[in-house]
């Protein structure tokens, strides 16, 4: 699978819809401290299915909504959609006839959360679930968040296990 | 799965034991269970020596080597078992100029498989990308994305 | 020395209040006391909000943005009592060029009163240095070390 | 105080005698990865009397003994002496007459410690205490270790407050 293009709205600083459209290869973000760049990464763990806000630097979920600035108020909620390529056919036997998979997920600050696959709604658990199996699930050494890479060598031998584990 | 995880481990220590001595220009390096005896249970221990070094504990090493040391298991791990997509976070960060540079000849390499997403703040490593998002916020508090194609720049 | 800690985090919250947006070139911040009940146990929160932006917990800012937050904080601390060195062992390494050069001015002021050990990997910071030592390793393993007086090449 | 000058013989990374010569104002420190910039800060807080070895990166005090290179056999000592201005003419009445303090500690393969003030024999408290009166002692705030600056928002607000109790 490749990525192809995320859309991003209301979801943390990105206040109006932005689009990334991605090739392959190499693609390099850059920008001042504070600008978004790190912001872009937590919108493609969370349209993975992410469900624990801290691992998105939050304390409860809502934080990943747009909170507001001192120019515009706060959005109701936040979407993030990714389109990848799926030339390998995975997922269950209904997506293999796809050449391309969008996944979208909102949130709403009332709490309330919607989840589609292909524009058909759907549950959490059906888009974690096609992560794994396109093989992007497994995390831990395909995303390296910013600070993180210390982390390695000062954690316990029994917590680094879990890299192999993941690529066995 | 005792054997997945004996085979996923020798297969990522030999790999290990070559990216090292590429990114460091020289040097050893190993991964060791603590225990052998248990496989489902035991952990990891990272072996590593700079080039011209002795061997001592890794604790001792410098943050830059730290953190290469790290990259090195990763890129292991991922050309083992290269996953769709690979995003680093300003890894690069703790990296004197010439370890940027042998980083950014193995991403280049592995590239051609997987796509990376890679956010920096060096010039250095802007060269290598063939896309760039370039990440602003004129409007404080609102991020605004511009993208550059470099191929179309260059071509 | 309720009376002592009181004080003291009255002072170093004023010079916090004015460090930050120094640094930041505008915004807000503020230290709070936990617990103002229990002097002696009351924990510390730090409050900042980046100028433009809407007051959210530190956890959501970026790494930038939280290296520069400590940063004002142990500014503040120093010019309210200043050590009589102080060394920093590259804490410039995850801000871009602009805040590095707001840090480097402050660094310069406040080296007229105290001696200032900075150990960096950035160009723009050996600008503001009066002594530079570079460290290298022609022989493996073996630090040597030059030492170049700036004044004497510059006057 | 200011710090005059540092010698380092056997401490780490350094194994012939390194003379560093400090003036007043800033002074910085560079070269490539692994090279011994760290290193040097590690025998400052060495020389002023630091006692936990994780806090300079070792698992046990005789780690900061140069361990030997390729070419190089391990030294069976380690020795670091600072030299700095006393214009106030802190530490204890005898010392007070002195423009000058020297510090040297030494630590041998066996095990053995010895500690000088101006070059007399004295204990490791004697050090620790010369160096809380010079107001160094304190080093929460004075010296800031590579990676550690994002510990002070990440910690817990109890442990915070020893920044302020150090300048109170
Ligand atoms: N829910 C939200 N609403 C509005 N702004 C938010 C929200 N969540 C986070 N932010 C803002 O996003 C900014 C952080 O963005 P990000 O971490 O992407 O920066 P960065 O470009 O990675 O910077 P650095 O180079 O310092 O790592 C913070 O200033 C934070 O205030
Ligand atoms: N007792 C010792 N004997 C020999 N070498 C040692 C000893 N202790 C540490 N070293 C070596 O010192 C090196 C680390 O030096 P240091 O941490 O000062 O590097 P640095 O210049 O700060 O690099 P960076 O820019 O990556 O932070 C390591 O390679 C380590 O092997
Ligand atoms: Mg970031
Ligand atoms: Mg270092």
């Amino acid at each position: 699978m490749k990525i192809k293009r995320i859309e991003i709205i209301g979801f943390k600083s990105f206040v109006d819809k932005t689009v990334l459209n991605f090739e392959s290869g190499i693609t390099a973000i850059l920008g001042p401290n504070g600008c978004g760049k790190s912001n872009v990464i937590d919108a493609i763990r969370w349209v993975m299915g992410e469900q624990n806000a801290k691992n998105l630097r939050g304390q409860a979920m809502e934080d990943v909504i747009f909170g507001g600035s001192e120019k515009r108020r706060a959005h109701g909620m936040a979407a993030v959609t990714m389109v990848f390529s799926n030339p390998e056919g995975v997922g269950t036997t209904e997506l293999n006839q796809y050449s391309e998979i969008m996944v979208t997920r909102r949130l709403y600050r009332n709490g309330d959360s919607e989840y589609l696959l292909n524009k058909t709604p759907c549950r959490l658990k059906d888009i974690a679930e096609l992560f794994m199996d396109t093989g992007v699930g497994a995390r831990a050494y395909s995303i390296i968040e910013q600070g993180k890479i210390g982390m390695i060598l000062q954690s316990r031998p029994e917590d680094r296990r879990v890299l192999i584990e993941e690529a066995a | 799965t005792r054997k997945r995880f004996r085979e996923a481990f020798d297969q990522i220590n030999e790999q290990f034991k070559q990216v090292f001595p590429r990114l460091f220009v020289g040097g050893e390096a190993e991964l060791r269970l603590t225990d052998e005896a248990d496989l489902l249970e035991s952990g990891i221990d990272i072996i590593a020596q700079p080039p011209g070094k002795k061997l001592q504990n890794v604790g001792l090493l410098s943050g830059g080597e730290k953190a290469l040391t790290a990259v090195a298991l990763i890129f292991a791990i991922f050309l083992i078992k290269p996953s769709p997509f690979c995003i680093l976070d300003e890894v690069d960060a703790p990296l004197d100029d010439a370890n940027i540079g042998r980083f950014n000849e193995m991403v280049k390499e592995m590239s051609g498989e997987s796509q990376f997403v890679i956010i920096t703040h060096n010039t250095r490593t802007m060269e290598i990308a063939d896309t760039l998002f370039g990440v602003t916020m004129e409007e404080p508090g609102v991020s605004s994305l511009v993208a550059v194609r470099l191929d179309d720049l260059s071509s």
